[in-house]
């Protein structure tokens, strides 16, 4: 464990926090694509299936636990709980876009082909992928709430954090997994816009609005 | 050689 690490856990941790304190204290899931939650619950799915047969440390095992619950438990609160307040309508890109060339490129490019190993390696390029229906709601939209891009801003943080991450181990556990490292550049590069947005506009005290 | 596992990772 190193210092980029752990702050990019906190900060993937505190996107979740945001996330559910948004929806629970609004009682409304407006603005948020659901489909990017579908997402992020099967990348925690599929990578989190060693949770009870590899034990690494109980910071992992309760992480891994906390953002399994908290994934599901959105999901849950969007299409069920606050159904009424979802933006069917604004929340229109095809998953299956996502999906399918997802699953081809894990089966093709992995480390091993073995079931385990696809899995983990289809969460890692889904999770590079899976904030997309989320950013395409708000070019729709035009708008986002001021919580919800605090919300963005802490989830593109971490795996920009978890880049440096990979160097620090590249030089001092010359540790290196390209697979993760190239797609962890892709998920950060992918908010970069919003980064811009965000630095720009929310710093300054102004709701995040794209130009029409 | 480089380790590739980063499985101990989230």
């Amino acid at each position: 464990m190193n210092a980029f690490r752990l702050v990019g856990d906190l900060c993937h941790l505190a996107a979740i926090v945001l996330l559910l304190l948004k929806i629970w204290k609004s009682r409304s899931v407006a603005g948020l694509s659901g489909k990017s939650q579908i997402l992020f619950g099967l990348v925690f799915v599929t990578r989190y299936l060693d949770l009870v047969t590899n034990f690494v440390s109980p910071y992992n095992t309760i992480m891994k636990v906390f953002f399994l619950s908290s994934s599901i438990a959105t999901v849950y609160l969007i299409y069920t709980k606050f159904k009424a307040t979802y933006d069917g309508n604004h929340d229109t890109f095809r998953m299956e876009f996502l999906l399918i060339p997802c699953a081809l490129l894990a089966i093709v490019v992995n480390h091993e082909f073995s079931p385990m190993e696809i899995l983990w390696t289809f969460s890692i390029y889904l999770e590079a992928v899976a904030i997309l229906p989320q950013l395409f709601m708000i070019s729709k939209t035009g708008e986002a709430e001021t919580i919800t891009s605090h919300y963005l801003f802490a989830l593109g943080s971490y795996r920009g954090l978890y880049i440096m991450n990979w160097l620090y181990r590249y030089y001092y556990e010359n540790n290196f997994d390209v697979i993760a490292v190239v797609a962890g550049i892709v998920q950060t590069v992918l908010y970069c816009d919003f980064f811009y947005l965000y630095i720009t506009k929310v710093l300054q005290g102004k709701k995040l609005q794209l130009p029409a | 050689t480089l380790k590739q596992k980063s499985k101990d990772e989230l």
